[in-house]
């Protein structure tokens, strides 16, 4: 069991991105990860076509967050045929931002020396929450407070059992911060804090119930539409 | 967590979170 431990953040396991078939024998599958305060996209680049592949670049479109390339694609060698490579791209957050639908929509392009191709992909919003994302208590309450009803968003996370500070660990592991804890009648109530790497705060109090396996989990945020990304980042850092 | 005197305050939210 990791209770107790520092266990790492979550991260996605890689999925096709772009299947071969789409991209003249070029498959790429990856994920994006945030590993000690970098965001960086790993991918797995085949070549399943006949000819060798060079000339490796990629590209992104504008995106929501402003995800952009830190660096070169960096392919050193050519890619023979049935040969298979896993490459780090580290990601910047100060590129061009587009709203995107759904927000976390990615949209990359690929270049080789047979052609450029185009994905799409959906990252965790965890990836942007930043190492700073610890709110100081007073500000949280003053927040919380003025943060209008219709701003909060409410959600069920069902078939949980960590106890709370199994809870708080892995959240923390993700730059989710437990700031206070209280118990009333038989629930257990965490207010946490997070912080987009663009600057938006998100406020959460997450109820548990000992009798139950179902969490709620309240959103306050003065930006509410990314709410619902982030109920997902807790589901899947809860249920890994 | 660090007494900075807003324990109290954290509770009455919690309280009023519970049993609107």
């Amino acid at each position: 069991s990791n209770v107790g431990m520092p266990c790492g953040s979550y991260v996605e396991p890689k999925t096709v991105w772009l299947p071969a078939v789409k991209a003249k024998g070029l498959e790429i599958s990856g994920t994006v990860a945030r590993r000690m305060g970098t965001i960086q996209m790993e991918l797995t680049l085949s070549n399943k076509a006949m000819q060798v592949m060079t000339d490796f670049a990629i590209q992104f479109n504008r995106n929501s967050f402003g995800l952009a390339p830190a660096a070169a694609l960096q392919v050193h060698t050519p890619l023979s045929p049935n040969q298979t490579i896993d490459v780090v791209l580290p990601l910047s957050t100060v590129g061009p931002v587009m709203k995107m639908e759904p927000l976390n929509n990615l949209q990359v392009a690929v270049k080789n020396n047979i052609d450029v191709f185009y994905f799409s992909c959906i990252y965790p919003i965890s990836i942007l929450f930043v190492e700073e994302g610890r709110m100081e208590r007073q500000v949280f309450l003053a927040t919380w407070k003025d943060i209008p009803n219709e701003n909060e968003a409410q959600f069920h996370i069902k078939d949980c059992r960590l106890n709370s500070d199994a809870v708080s660990n892995k959240l923390q592991n993700n730059n989710i911060f437990s700031i206070a804890k209280r118990n009333v009648d038989g629930q257990e109530m965490l207010y946490q804090s997070m912080r987009l790497t663009n600057g938006i705060w998100v406020l959460a109090e997450l109820r548990m119930q000992a009798s139950s396996s179902s969490y709620m989990l309240s959103l306050k945020c003065r930006a509410p539409e990314v709410s619902q990304f982030v109920f997902q980042s807790y589901e899947a850092i809860l249920k890994n | 967590e660090i007494d900075d005197g807003l324990d109290e305050a954290f509770s009455r939210l919690a309280e009023s979170r519970s049993n609107p």
